[in-house]
């Protein structure tokens, strides 16, 4: 059975898609069979491969059209070990559309689960939300992610996820975990970063993962070229932490 | 009649909280009188004042509850012009509720245009979104900025955007119009930033802020001490822009 990884956040820009496109690299790398699905119709994952033109099978068919089977709707990656399921949720209309099959939580977890089985992990991207799309990712998790920027807003925004997730789990899904916080985007030449990163492993301590991935001029530039950090510079603060990341979440988890 | 003027993007962290914050403080210490209305859930705003507890009334009722007059939501600044309309959008329930007025994209539009006359500048921030709290913003904008990092995934997201504006135009709104995009976060000394910039105005010209908004640690350190730029550190470079910005509203629409 794969295990399943969504990166969520109600706050955006915290580094849920880089998060999600480099640690599945870091799985595949490190000669795992990935799944990488986006739940975001922003479509920030295909964007993140330099993907371009109309995805005619993708996100949408995986939710609301089970006739589909899913090694019709994957695209496959060049021979590196992941396969892809891209959004092609494009208009305000098919957002729509999509509410009702979304209604039920369970949507995403029944549809990998009988037919993802082949993969050992699954990683998801998620909107900055706490919405269906969001809930859904989540419910079909094993292992929820939450990136946390170690600045104010973040951290406010943190506390308003958490409430909305106790919530999730009493009314939407009794199954719900969080795995652990993730720091993201981390600058020691930053004081307030160094300051709540403090605080925070103060107060949230064992759930949050000992790797913290640092702010990283590859990172963005890997990002411009469409590609992951790891196979843009192998040897970059970057690449090595989410590399480490992945380590971490074998061990922490008993995932080996 | 008050100008309003709202940043909008469904890209996450792009500094549409931190330009609502600092624009309207510009606008305060020039003299305007200014209100600043939170229509994103996560209630960025408050934080970015650093108001703590619960808030009885704000948002919830600027849109549900017409009865209970805007002088009993807005919570007065302390002597510095401003007023503010913070978000008690709480709990996943509450925003459920919501979503029946908000079907309508001109409920904020009629409440400010009955109740919130006796201001120069109402400033709105919104979620990472193009849904129906975004929509409403929208509507009762007279200027949509549009803030924009210089990095591709955000890049990606703004033609999504545009896309799903021209569609709000078509299907809900005719009225809408983008005033112009705002460079937030600008880093010189980052490579992707000086070349996207560069593509940025050699293909949209015009319709991007002269003015662009540097990164600047001054403006983490102020959203960290609950203070706008402006009032934290007001030669900073990052005050100095919001400032600047405010003049080129004032001179490129003619509202002085
Ligand atoms: N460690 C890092 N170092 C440098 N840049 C980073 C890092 N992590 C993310 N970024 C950049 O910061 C921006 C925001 O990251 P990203 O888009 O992954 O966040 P997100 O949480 O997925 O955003 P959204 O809420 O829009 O989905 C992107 O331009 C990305 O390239
Ligand atoms: N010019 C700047 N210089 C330095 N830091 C900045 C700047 N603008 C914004 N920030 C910081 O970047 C983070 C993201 O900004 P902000 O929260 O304003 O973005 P947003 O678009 O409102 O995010 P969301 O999508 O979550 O609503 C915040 O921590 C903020 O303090
Ligand atoms: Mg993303
Ligand atoms: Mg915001």
């Amino acid at each position: 059975m794969p295990t399943t990884i969504v990166f969520a956040s109600e706050k955006g820009g915290v580094g849920k898609t880089t998060s999600a496109v480099n640690l599945a690299m870091a799985f595949a790398v490190g000669g795992y069979r990935v799944l990488l699905v986006d739940m975001d119709p922003q479509g920030s994952i295909r964007f993140s491969y330099g993907i371009k033109g109309q995805v005619t099978r993708g996100t949408r068919q995986l939710l609301a059209d089970p006739a589909i089977p899913l090694k019709e709707i994957i695209h496959p990656g060049s021979g590196n070990g992941m396969d892809y399921v891209f959004s092609n949720i494009e208009t305000l209309d098919q957002e729509r559309q999509l509410e009702t099959v979304l209604a039920d939580p369970y949507t995403l977890q029944r549809r990998l689960n009988a037919e993802a089985t082949a993969y050992d992990f699954i990683i998801l991207d998620a909107p900055a939300s706490t919405k269906t799309l969001t809930v859904n990712a989540m419910t079909a998790a094993d292992l929820v992610i939450l990136p946390l920027q170690c600045e104010s807003l973040a951290i406010k925004s943190l506390k308003r996820f958490l409430m909305a997730f106790r919530s999730l789990q009493m009314k939407v899904n009794p199954n719900l975990r969080i795995a652990g916080i993730l720091l993201t985007m981390y600058d020691r030449g930053v004081e307030v970063h160094r300051r709540i990163s403090r605080e925070v492993y103060e107060t949230l301590q064992d759930a949050v993962f000992k790797t913290i991935i640092p702010k990283s001029k590859e990172i963005t530039e890997a990002s411009a070229l469409g590609q992951s950090v790891i196979t843009y510079s192998i040897n970059s603060v970057g690449a090595t932490a989410y590399i480490r990341l992945s380590k971490e979440i074998l061990d922490r988890f008993h995932l080996r």
